[in-house]
């Protein structure tokens, strides 16, 4: 089991979008994948038609009130589940914000999980912020992947969160989550300022950068307005088609190790 | 001097774009306007060429290290001023957690600025969270304004800005801010998800939406990274026609009270 974290304090880059298709189209190829929604916002408990607060959110776990292995929901989809969020979650950042341990404290609930063999990779939708949450999850993953948005907010962010990785490995606290990936989003193959992005970004970081380029398509914005992913809802799209690409990408990158 | 926190805590909706392109159109008119970056992205502080760090954040005014009319730094247009950010706000969150007064310190330091008549209003660039700096920034607002992304995550997320504007109100602590407006971005027209989302939230939050729609347009994400404004980017653009137009209607609202 991989606990992988979708991380960009920049926000509207696309890390629920993401999360959530990436995670249709392993589920898709027969890959068990969970999403662990720790954004109060909830959004990607909502694209599979969850209400937030209806269900325990990982708060519960945080706390002690629940076993997170039971804090797993069913989607519609095969070898697809989610962990839902709920609105207490905000309330994480101020209680956690002056305990000792706020960093470690999501980790040690995801170690025992870890051997529940519930899914082969998890991935956690996280927060626009450098908050407790944020910098937690980066705590508990082993892998870090950054969806980059092919503007310029997008690409003055990336070297924010690169820092943050850097300072979470420095830390001493054993923690070893390495940057597994960069992913470009909303690209407009029309524009040079994606263009530019992604030249600029593939410069610095290299291999590190997904080959596959995720388009701006307006189907993937529309689909979580039916609770649907882009699978479902227009399987022959262009999001379809790079989120496809982007799965099979993803699992050359992990089989190789 | 009226204090406008433009806000919403779904990231990526338009708060930096429209902090930015409304002001640089309302000092075009002559109205003196200023621009406080609360976001430790920093996104307003480079639209206009700021290096993040280079300069004292309101950090130095809410730690007393400075007095916020020595912050104000002139930009490259008449009439149109900022107080920048840097990473160390970042801490502010995790700092002003644990303390009591910390939704009303950024209030009193706002409220000795308020005479020094340096501008006639300030917008507040916030960050996308519901943390310490974005609620302390709702309880020294004078007016709230919310960029809605026409989209279904930021159809989602309006409530709950509007309940959180709500419990400030509530709070006893004699904070009045009011729902000035709700202004629409990256609006496509050709796309039904962008009509229906106008149309549902004009249902229910009526006048309080402003007319004028702010359309998807490249030039506006392009103009940042040339430290510019639209109007010096792309002043013929739609992007630019419609913050022109937007910042008339916000002048005839505030021209009536
Ligand atoms: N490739 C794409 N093409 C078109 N729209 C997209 C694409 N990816 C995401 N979107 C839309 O852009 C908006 C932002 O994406 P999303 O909410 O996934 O970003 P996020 O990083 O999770 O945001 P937040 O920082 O608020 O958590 C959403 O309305 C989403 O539907
Ligand atoms: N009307 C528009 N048309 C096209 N692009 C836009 C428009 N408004 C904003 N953008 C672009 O969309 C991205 C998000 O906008 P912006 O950064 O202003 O949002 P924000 O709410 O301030 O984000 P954050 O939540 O990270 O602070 C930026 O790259 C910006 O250039
Ligand atoms: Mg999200
Ligand atoms: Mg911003």
């Amino acid at each position: 089991m991989k606990f992988i974290a979708i991380a960009n304090q920049k926000g509207g880059v696309g890390k629920t979008t993401t999360a959530v298709n990436l995670g249709a189209c392993l589920a898709e190829r027969g890959v068990r994948t969970l999403i662990l929604d720790l954004d109060p916002q909830a959004n990607s408990t909502s694209s599979f038609g969850y209400t937030p607060g209806e269900h325990d959110s990982v708060y519960a776990a945080l706390t002690g009130d629940a076993d997170i292995a039971d804090l797993v929901l069913p989607t519609q989809y095969k070898n697809l589940s989610i962990i839902p969020s709920e609105q207490d979650l905000a309330g994480c950042e101020i209680e956690m914000a002056s305990e000792g341990d706020r960093l470690i404290r999501l980790k040690g609930i995801l170690e025992d999980f870890r051997h529940s063999n519930v899914a082969d990779y998890v991935f956690m939708d996280c927060p626009p912020s450098l908050g407790v949450m944020m910098t937690s999850a980066l705590a508990a993953a082993d892998e870090l992947l950054i969806p980059l948005q092919c503007e310029y907010f997008g690409l003055e962010g990336v070297a924010k969160i690169v820092d943050l990785h850097e300072q979470i490995r420095n830390s001493g606290a054993d923690l070893n989550v390495i940057l597994e990936g960069i992913v470009f989003t909303m690209a407009d193959s029309r524009t040079n300022l994606s263009t530019s992005v992604i030249n600029d970004v593939r410069g610095v970081f290299g291999d590190v950068t997904y080959q596959t380029v995720i388009p701006r398509n307006i189907s993937l914005s529309e689909a979580p307005s039916f609770s649907q992913t882009i699978l479902e809802y227009a399987p022959s799209s262009a999001g379809a088609t790079a989120y496809r690409q982007l799965a099979e990408e993803f699992l050359k990158r992990h089989a190789a190790v």
